[in-house]
This record gives structure tokens, sequence and C-alpha cells, in this order.
């Protein structure tokens, strides 16, 4: 008992599984899961233990050099402490909020600060605009300017409770209320069967939940 | 019709929000 935990101790960033067992919806065999595929994740371009910008987008999009706006801010919110790379901690705590147990109310907060570009604490017009002239481009569809500022208008004054220009985390909050499909994209159910997906794992495991 | 669209719906299709892409092996 202990060796086996002790060798990836010495992985920068690692952090005790029961710890972050407590802090999010996984159980401790879900982390040590993660753990796996942290590990494939995080060697895939650098061999260092660490989830570079770059290897993200190769898992997401097979290819390391494709850039999303999506991509990037998702990127940047795992990576909590700003440093240019996920951590192992960051990866379970950030993955926790779109395990389908996680509560509603932190996967809203979630989206509110991705999509609060310059996070300044509203999600403005323009940010708004620019998501969707995103979303356009990724996808290859084609509307006219009139049309995508009918859009954004429509929504933005639908969700601008206040009309102050701005859509701050409570009217956000509403909004999600009011349009619960918003936040589907928050949760991943493939997130219950983690240990199902690296079942060489549990085999190892000495850690009971 | 695209204008009845909501704004945030449609940027919740993006691709990036794949993350189970993650997991494939």
């Amino acid at each position: 008992m202990g060796c086996y935990w002790s060798k990836k101790a010495k992985t920068p960033g690692y952090e005790d599984p029961a710890v972050l067992a407590a802090e999010t919806p996984f159980t401790v065999n879900e982390v040590e899961a993660l753990y796996e595929l942290f590990k494939k994740l995080s060697s895939s371009i650098f061999d260092d233990g660490l989830i570079h910008k770059e290897e993200f987008q190769l898992a997401l999009f097979k290819n390391k050099d494709k850039r999303n706006l999506f991509a990037d801010r998702i990127f940047d919110l795992f990576d909590v402490k700003r440093n240019g790379v996920i951590e192992f901690g960051e990866f379970v705590r950030s993955l926790g909020v779109f395990h389908p147990n996680a509560p509603v109310e932190d996967k809203t907060e979630f989206a509110f600060r991705l999509y609060d570009l310059r996070q300044t604490g509203y999600i403005e017009r323009e940010e708004l605009k620019e998501m969707v002239l995103a979303l356009l481009h990724e996808s290859e569809l084609v509307l006219s300017d009139d049309v995508i500022e009918v859009i954004v208008d429509k929504t933005y004054s639908e969700a601008d409770k206040k009309g102050d220009g701005r859509i701050d985390q409570e009217e956000w909050r509403e909004f999600v209320l009011k349009h619960p499909s918003l936040i589907k994209n928050m949760t991943l159910p493939y997130l219950k069967d983690i240990t199902l997906a690296f079942p060489s794992f549990v085999m190892s495991s000495e850690v009971e939940d | 019709k695209p204008v009845s669209m909501n704004a945030f719906e449609l940027i919740s299709r993006s691709k990036s929000f794949n993350l189970e892409n993650l997991f494939e092996k």
C-alpha cells in the first residue's frame, strides 16, 4: 500500500485523489481513472505531466494547431492558475463542473465566465456578437450581418432585463432558468462512466470508495 | 428561421464543447 500513489506524487500539480473526490462529484476511483486520462493527454506532445494548449487542441480537434475562440476560453478557465498549462487538480475540478451530478448553479456560473470573454463581470453585446461570429465561422454557416444583428439584439433585449447594455450574473441566471437548454453543453454524460473508460486502472486501484 | 434563434443557444453548439473528444482513445 502507498507505493502506487507515491510514484505519481512526483508529477507536478498532482493532488491527492481523496481530496479531489471530496471537492468534486467524482469518487476516488473516478479521480484515479481521470488520472489515467490526464497522463495520456499531458504527454501527447510534451511529456511533462501538464496539459499544454496544443495538447488540448489535439485531443479536442485532432489537430494541435486548430484554434477556436471557445476552446481557448475553456482552456483558460481550466487553467485556474493562469500559468499556460492545466495541472491535474485543475483538470479534475474543472471537469467536475461538467459532471451530470454537479450543481446547476456551478454550470451556470462556469458558462457565464466562459462567455464573459474579457472578464469584466458582464457579458457585453460585443462579446455576444463575437461569439456568434465565431460559431458561424466554425460551422461554415453564412448569415448576413443584418440577420446576425437581429439575432444578437433579440437575445440581448430578452436577457438584459435591467436594460443597461450588459448582462450581469443575476440576469444570466434568470435567463438560464428560462432557457435551461443553454447549459446543456455544461454536462458530459460520459463522466458518469469514467471508470468504464479506463478499466485497466480499476484493476490496479487499492482505494475503495 | 435564423432570426428566431437564441444567440446563446447558437454558440452553445460549438464543437469545442464536445469535451468527450478528450476521452477518445
